[in-house]
């Protein structure tokens, strides 16, 4: 089984939303599930240099007021970005 | 909520009253004119895949916009990308059904390359899969671990770490929703757990650097939710000890929903866990299946399953 042993730091933490997100008011627990793939794999992306793990930090965080979302944490790893968000 | 980004694809998960498909019109002009990626056909973009899905909402009428129906969520979709086809999945006129919108495979993105498909462990680095579970009416003793004592407002921690981080960490290992996997290759696992106040519950968990599951809990009586979804090939990563379907009754054990559905997408028609869990018997341990449904999605293959609890 999987030991839960936290090598990795958050890459991003927004501590103060954190400290300060209430979900009284929240309701509806059912997501809406939206997955893009622009190519196939990785290995199809054109230019390995300009991925979508290129894009700023900040643009994501524009494109997620977007959504109504705010991003409370962050964690890179190798081959992915992991956000975790308010909502 | 959640985002997992790759460098070729992304996953978007967001409950409430988010506007997912608001972002979609910005995403494809910074795609466009910072990767300088050309998806557009005839006005319209033309990704390699596109899903969107949905359980249908509790309270439908609360949602924003083109979220209150599905009918106009798939204009809206049909709007922007080509060659888009929507789905009904369940029984007509009831509370639970599955909503799904999926695009034609653009077989342009799929690239040429002539490198190696398989990792040094066999895996066939193009295999796909995605299960995903909908729980709602979680047993009301298995909800209370998802509330917390804490008060909005606490002061943060020098060293930046926050209480609401602290605990989500903490609910994770005593719900046991960290031991779903058995990791039988030892890979890496990081975690990003969040206990919101005064209840509820994300978790995005990362094995072997490319592979999540993510989990939701709002655990209000009355519209009590939990949805699980994961990527990771569990096979892989428990070297062929485990299979979805322990994985899928250690996730029940966690929440023992009254109510669930489990989605399972498969690239390759023969996947050994798309097979294995056709197979599931009308009847498990305390649940009766209602429904089983399967679909031949162009390239993909989708299996449908729903079971009430029986005790």
């Amino acid at each position: 089984t999987v030991a839960l042993n936290e090598q990795t730091p958050h890459s991003y933490i927004d501590s103060e939303l954190s400290a300060n997100l209430d979900s009284t008011d929240a309701f509806e627990g059912p997501e809406k599930l939206l997955e893009i793939w622009f190519f196939k794999s990785a290995r199809c992306v054109p230019d390995q240099n300009r991925t979508l793990r290129s894009i700023d930090f900040n643009t994501w965080v524009q494109l997620l007021e977007l959504v109504k979302c705010q991003v409370l944490s962050m964690k890179k790893t190798e081959k992915m970005d992991a956000f975790l968000l308010s909502e | 909520s959640s985002l997992f980004v790759f460098d070729h694809k992304l996953t978007l998960k967001t409950c409430g009253t988010t506007t997912t498909l608001f972002c979609l019109e910005q995403l494809f002009r910074v795609v466009r004119e910072e990767l300088g990626w050309q998806i557009s056909d005839h006005g319209k973009a033309n990704p390699y895949k596109v899903f969107y899905s949905r359980r249908c909402f509790m309270f439908p009428k609360k949602q924003q916009s083109i979220h209150q129906n599905w009918e106009d969520e798939t204009k809206y979709l049909d709007q922007l990308f080509c060659n888009g086809k929507s789905y009904l999945v369940g029984r007509l006129g009831q509370t639970n059904h599955w909503s799904l919108y999926v695009t034609e495979t653009n077989k342009e993105m799929a690239g040429t390359s002539s490198v190696e498909k398989s990792d040094c462990e066999g895996r066939d680095e193009d295999d796909d899969e995605t299960m995903e579970m909908l729980m709602t009416g979680l047993r009301p003793s298995k909800s209370r671990q998802f509330v917390t004592a804490r008060e909005p407002g606490q002061p943060i921690a020098s060293d930046g770490e926050d209480e609401g981080h602290t605990l989500g960490r903490h609910v994770t290992g005593v719900t046991g929703l960290d031991l779903v996997y058995d990791n039988a290759r030892d890979v890496s696992f990081q975690q990003d757990a969040f206990a919101f106040t005064p209840c509820g519950y994300s978790a995005n968990v990362v094995m072997d650097e490319e592979f999540y599951y993510t989990l939701h809990v709002t655990p209000e009586d009355g519209w009590s939710y939990a949805s699980f979804e994961s990527n990771v090939p569990v096979k892989h990563v428990s070297n062929g000890s485990q299979d979805n379907f322990s994985v899928m009754q250690r996730v029940l054990s966690v929440f023992e929903p009254s109510d669930f559905c489990l989605t399972f997408f498969s690239r390759d028609s023969m996947n050994d866990n798309f097979l294995k869990l056709q197979k599931i018997s009308s009847n498990i341990s305390g649940y009766t299946r209602k429904d089983k449904i399967i679909y031949d999605l162009d390239d993909y293959q989708l299996l449908y399953l729903r079971f009430e609890r029986t005790v």
